[in-house]
């Protein structure tokens, strides 16, 4: 999707 | 040994209804404090996270912390064969390969019993930090699921601005634009149909229609839902499970380019 951004991007692995 | 019975075991056929489409498998995380599972979507663009507490269930035993990991193709095909009124317990050893479900209609005439293979999975936990949004929005969940829907006719992402007097929601495609507003409720009878802003900064976000209708399947578990937004950080889309659970959503931001 154009423009959409990833989860991963705001939340790191724990 | 794990057991967890629910009498109302119509709530977890609605949990499931919640997550079905959005996720192909997941792990239920199951300790003494209750279950819980959280797992992303394929593309990764959101997040689920469930929450029962073990203090929601009939009875509750967790002697060891277990990690079962379902298909959840498979998990719907046996929940549907629970009746709305059927209690659900499921059953599982401590280092289990497989998990039982037991359906006992409310006269207990009638007792089904099913069991899953597990899977295992390697899921990864994500770290989610606490967060104090600038705006949170307490509004009937069929009114969000109808705004929801009726947008998503016209394009392919709804932005949601926040501001004290209430919440908008706006799209714009190919056949022109939509929006609703929603004002925040000065007094209504119930609770249910109330609509609130809490509002530290006004926020206007965008974000993807697909997703927030696939939240909206957990419309029938709570009258209410939580938006919970600030700038630049995913919107959680929060439902309350009975008085001792939730379901959030966290769903990543769309961003300019």
């Amino acid at each position: 999707i154009k423009g959409q951004s990833s989860i991963l991007k705001f939340f790191a692995t724990a | 040994m794990f057991e967890a019975r629910l009498t109302q075991g119509s709530l977890l056929k609605k949990v499931m209804e919640a997550i079905r489409e959005l996720l192909n498998e997941a792990s239920f995380d199951c300790s003494e404090n209750g279950i819980q599972l959280q797992a992303m979507d394929n593309s990764h663009v959101s997040l689920v996270s469930l929450n029962m507490g073990s203090e929601g269930f009939d009875k509750f035993r967790c002697d060891r912390n277990l990690t079962m990991g379902m298909n959840l193709a498979s998990l719907s095909k046996i929940l549907k064969c629970a009746s709305n009124s059927d209690a659900i317990t499921l059953k599982a050893q401590d280092d289990p390969d497989t998990v039982t479900f037991t359906f006992e209609s409310e006269n207990n005439e009638r007792v089904s019993d099913y069991s899953m293979k597990l899977i295992n999975l390697d899921q990864e936990h994500l770290g989610i930090p606490d967060t104090e949004y600038s705006c949170v929005v307490k509004m009937p969940s069929a009114d969000f699921a109808r705004i929801c829907k009726d947008l998503s006719q016209f394009g392919d992402c709804i932005t949601i601005s926040c501001t004290k007097e209430g919440i908008k929601f706006s799209v714009a495609g190919d056949i022109g634009t939509g929006n609703v507003k929603l004002a925040q409720t000065a007094n209504v009878d119930k609770e249910s149909e109330a609509v609130t802003v809490e509002m530290q900064e006004p926020v206007s976000l965008t974000f993807a229609c697909r997703y927030l209708n696939h939240f909206t399947k957990a419309t029938p578990l709570s009258e209410q839902v939580q938006l919970s937004l600030s700038a630049d950080v995913p919107l959680v889309v929060e439902y309350k499970i009975g008085e001792f659970g939730h379901i959030r959503y966290y769903l990543a931001p769309k961003i300019d380019e």
